[in-house]
């Protein structure tokens, strides 16, 4: 058995090294150090064990966050999938119809991303294999016009969710920041309080940028939670602590791989003992 | 920014006189500061802070009359220095047609980077083919196909159920056929702890010998950027780095942890979603933002 040793400096750059390496900022990292720094410096003992257990406690309150039912509790409940160019939206959005249909939910998805090359094949060739019906127009169309025809087939199919794919896009683009707001204002024309939520996709292998995106998409539209991709790599994921804290978004899912099953409820609990063994 | 932060370190020593050690070790914590916000990974940043160091306590910090502009100087110039002070070009020797393989982890911008650089060497005068190697992501051959298309460039008619090594193989022999010059192989996204990806990797490498294999890397990648290149670099073997998403605002420090780690060039950088949005690289403008 290990024997419970004193926390001294040389443990306590161990534990920023931990820290920072996981991605949760040196910010946050040097809040969280910030009292056992002190009681180091004023001789006070301190045990790792008793160390590790505060700042475990301490992450799980920074994600103790309100957590509303998912889908939302609307006919037809109105989802947006957004985030930077990559991060797995459209892979998601195929995990979370899946996850649905499970439950027994019936599932249309809406292929809003009109611009990328072959986006709108990715997500049809996705609702084949999952078993969803996918709105959507040529490419090049007006996504907001996609939203619209997708969320009125879905109110006149009675369907319980619609999920929107919208186009990667970096939320510096102050055009595509405005087309991604048209396309929020169209959804509640068509469905009362639509899009009833707004899920920021966040990859884990990403950096302090994490922050710029949710504050910047948060200026822009209404952000509900976060979904934390790409978690099967060796990526902690640690700047969704901080995006979560900060933004008070709750993280729903975590993305563990590229197939539909490859989704899972988050558990805090987990994800604290996964970055700080 | 830095800048700021720097004479706002100094600024309270006016009047003192001289610098001392203590100084400049408040100074470096502000560099080390800098870079870590700035993603670069935390035990690179420990070691450029300690080369910096060693500069930093000489004379032309000491005795400056502007030591917070000496000093980032020094960083500016050593991040210089560390990046790849002059640009390493695309190597297109050996026999035609030449094989270019991309690389890298799933988003990373792997598809769109094969055009943008097929269209970069046409416009060069080459006779770049495309090859699209990832058979599992939906719709990917679509993609590549599409993308050839509007680069105006011949791309091979992979089959979904062909097998990537027997695709670059069967595409560099179709090449020559058609008298291409040079070949642009690109792969399906993959986690460096997948070993079969990885080995597939190495296998389409071994099949067609490729002249580069470029690692495709997102510039808003953090701390783990150093794992996943240092693997990509043991496994399969690199020849560059092509940054992407660089218009944004992300700092891009992992590119200088992937610099550090593997000591493969950054040859080009994505700037953008059009297919034109490709730059040879210059490291001085990626160290300005770095250190932010
Ligand atoms: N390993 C792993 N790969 C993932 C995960 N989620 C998505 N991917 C992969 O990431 C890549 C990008 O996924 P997409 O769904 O196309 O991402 P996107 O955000 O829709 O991309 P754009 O629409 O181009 O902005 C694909 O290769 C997916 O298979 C995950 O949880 N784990
Ligand atoms: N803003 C911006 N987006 C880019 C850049 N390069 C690629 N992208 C976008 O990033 C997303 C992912 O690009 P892909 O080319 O599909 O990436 P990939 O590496 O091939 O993805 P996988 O094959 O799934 O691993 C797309 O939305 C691209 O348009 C760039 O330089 N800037
Ligand atoms: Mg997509
Ligand atoms: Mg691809």
């Amino acid at each position: 058995f290990e024997v419970d040793r004193l926390v001294d400096q040389a443990f306590l750059e161990e534990l920023e090294e931990l820290l920072i390496t996981a991605d949760i900022g040196i910010e946050t990292v040097n809040r969280l150090l910030e009292p056992s720094r002190r009681k180091l410096l004023l001789g006070e003992p301190l045990k790792v064990s008793e160390l590790k257990r505060s700042l475990r406690e301490e992450i799980l309150r920074m994600l103790d966050l309100p957590t509303p039912p998912f889908p939302p509790e609307a006919s037809p409940a109105v989802v947006f999938f957004i985030g930077v160019n990559g991060v797995g939206k459209t892979t998601t959005l195929a995990k979370v119809a899946w996850h649905l249909k499970e439950r027994g939910f019936s599932v249309l998805a809406v292929a809003a991303d009109t611009f990328r090359a072959a986006a709108i094949e990715q997500l049809v060739t996705w609702g084949e294999r999952v078993g969803f019906e996918v709105i959507r127009q040529a490419q090049g169309a007006d996504p907001g016009a996609v939203v619209y025809q997708g969320l009125e087939a879905a109110k006149a199919r009675g369907v319980d969710v619609v999920l929107v794919d919208t186009a990667g896009r970096l939320h510096t683009k102050y055009n595509l920041m405005e087309e991604l707001k048209k396309m929020v204002r169209v959804a509640g024309k068509v469905v009362p309080e639509a899009p009833h939520e707004n899920i920021l996709v966040l990859d884990a292998t990403t950096g302090q940028n994490a922050v710029s995106q949710a504050k910047l998409f948060g200026q822009a539209v209404r952000l509900d939670s976060l979904i934390l991709t790409k978690m099967d790599g060796t990526a902690k994921g640690g700047i969704a602590i901080t995006v979560a804290h900060l933004f008070r978004l709750p993280i729903r899912f975590v993305g563990l791989g590229e197939k539909m099953e490859d989704l899972a409820p988050f558990e805090p609990r987990a994800f604290v003992q996964a970055l700080m063994p | 920014n830095l800048s700021d932060r720097l004479e706002g370190v100094f600024q309270k020593l006016r009047g003192k006189g001289k610098l001392t050690k203590e100084d400049v070790e408040r100074g470096l914590r502000e560099v080390r500061l800098a870079l870590l916000e700035a993603d670069v990974n935390y035990r690179v940043v420990k070691n450029f802070v300690e080369r910096v160091r060693e500069r930093a306590l000489g004379a032309e910090v000491l005795e400056s009359l502007t030591p917070a502009q000496q000093l980032i100087k020094i960083v500016h110039e050593e991040l210089i220095r560390t990046l790849g002070e002059t640009p390493a070009p695309l190597d297109l020797g050996g026999p035609r047609p030449v094989p270019l393989l991309l690389v890298g982890l799933q988003g990373s911008g792997k598809t769109t980077t094969a055009a943008k650089l097929a269209l970069f060497l046409r416009k060069k005068g080459h006779r770049p083919y495309l090859v699209p190697a990832d058979v599992y992501r939906p719709a990917a051959i679509d993609q590549l196909k599409t993308l050839a298309e509007k680069v105006g460039v011949p791309v091979y008619d992979t089959q979904p159920s062909e097998n990537p090594v027997d695709i670059a193989r069967k595409a560099l022999v179709e090449a020559k056929a058609q008298g291409r010059d040079v070949v642009i192989i690109d792969t399906a996204g993959r986690l460096h702890v997948d070993e079969a990806m990885m080995a597939e990797a190495a296998a389409i490498k071994e099949a067609v010998s490729p002249r580069e294999v470029l690692l495709v890397a997102d510039a808003m990648t953090g701390q783990d950027a150093v794992n996943m290149a240092r693997s990509f670099q043991e496994k399969v073997g690199l020849t560059g780095v092509i940054l992407t998403k660089v218009e944004g605002d992300a700092r891009g420090g992992a590119a200088l942890s992937i610099r550090e780690v593997t000591g493969v060039p950054i040859k080009f950088l994505g700037t953008g979603e059009k297919i034109d949005a490709l730059e040879v690289f210059y490291p001085d403008r990626l160290a300005s933002r770095i250190l932010g």
